[in-house]
């Protein structure tokens, strides 16, 4: 696991709030559809971690923001169309979360049937460890590894992902090592 | 081994997309250190946006070089490839594959160097 320089980490609260953009979204996906992935996502890193994330109606004054946009969207990041970059995030504490408009994503890879569809949860789970304070990592299996194959889904945080994620915001203490590791072995073992 | 062929195909999408530019860079497949290939400056201004060659250089040749050499082992080092300083088929895959849009080199954590600055 890799940090930012400077080990940029949210220290204004324990609980984050996020919300989804009402304007910047896609429109094959329902609002509900994508709330339920974007849910998963943070429960994924609030798990392993002392930081809760809430859903917030209010957008604009959410810590994290999450939305879909295309092309050149004002970061100075413009977005390239059909794969590509996928998505890309901010360190703490800026919460800007985006989402390549153009790409297919899937919320259900067995009923998107694109070649290119994208795995929306996926995807969201890698960004929200960027919007945490983690940087890319070396090990392939992370989720916080850069590439993601189109139809590909890792969604599950490995021990690399949780010892980055830990050493910013220190451990859940609802969080046990011992059956995480025995997961992710019978995943290696798979 | 996948030749440029079959790896540019997983990414025709078969249905209208054909807009990913970076599934050319599979042309470049096991071209060597001192060659000159045209739309090599491509692949270098991929490898500056994510980190691997200087920010402050925007104005890259089609030369196959040294500091395009070491780059090239960043990169493979940096993303658990073999190092090999060539454009083998296991890095043009990497370079290929659809990805966040973030740096790589950044400062890390197992180690006392200080590789690169992320602006984020």
């Amino acid at each position: 696991y890799a940090f930012f320089n400077g080990q940029p980490r949210w220290i204004r609260s324990s609980t984050l709030t996020y919300a989804l953009s009402p304007d910047y979204t896609v429109d094959y996906l329902s609002s509900s559809e994508i709330r339920r992935v974007v849910r998963r996502s943070f429960s994924r890193w609030s798990a392993v971690i002392p930081v809760n994330f809430t859903e917030s109606r209010e957008y604009e004054s959410s810590d994290i923001r999450i939305g879909f946009y295309r092309g050149e969207h004002g970061d100075g990041e413009a977005f390239d169309g059909v794969l590509g970059v996928l998505a890309h995030a901010f360190s703490p504490e800026n919460g800007r979360l985006h989402l390549d408009a153009a790409e297919r994503w899937a919320v259900d890879l067995e009923k998107e049937k694109s070649k290119v569809a994208v795995d929306l949860e996926s995807v969201v789970t890698h960004e929200i460890g960027h919007v945490l304070g983690l940087a890319h990592s070396s090990v392939k299996e992370a989720v916080m590894y850069p590439s993601l194959s189109p139809r590909a889904k890792k969604v599950d945080l490995r021990i690399d992902d949780v010892e980055g994620a830990q050493a910013l915001y220190g451990s859940n203490p609802n969080f046990k090592l011992k059956s995480f590791l025995e997961s992710e072995n019978s995943i290696n073992t798979a | 081994t996948t030749s440029p062929d079959s790896m540019a195909a997983n990414f025709d999408g078969g249905d209208g997309h054909n807009d990913f530019a970076w599934r050319n860079f599979a042309r470049f497949l096991d071209a060597g250190k001192g060659s000159e290939v045209t739309g090599m400056s491509e692949l270098k201004k991929y490898l500056n946006r994510f980190g691997y060659l200087p920010s402050s250089d925007t104005d890259f040749t089609d030369f196959f070089d040294d500091q395009f050499v070491s780059a090239l082992i960043l990169y493979q080092k940096r993303l658990g490839l073999p190092v090999t300083g060539n454009l083998d088929s296991d890095t043009i895959s990497s370079i290929i594959s659809p990805r966040c849009g973030m740096s790589d080199v950044v400062k890390i954590n197992r180690s006392t160097a200080e590789l690169h600055s992320t602006r984020r």
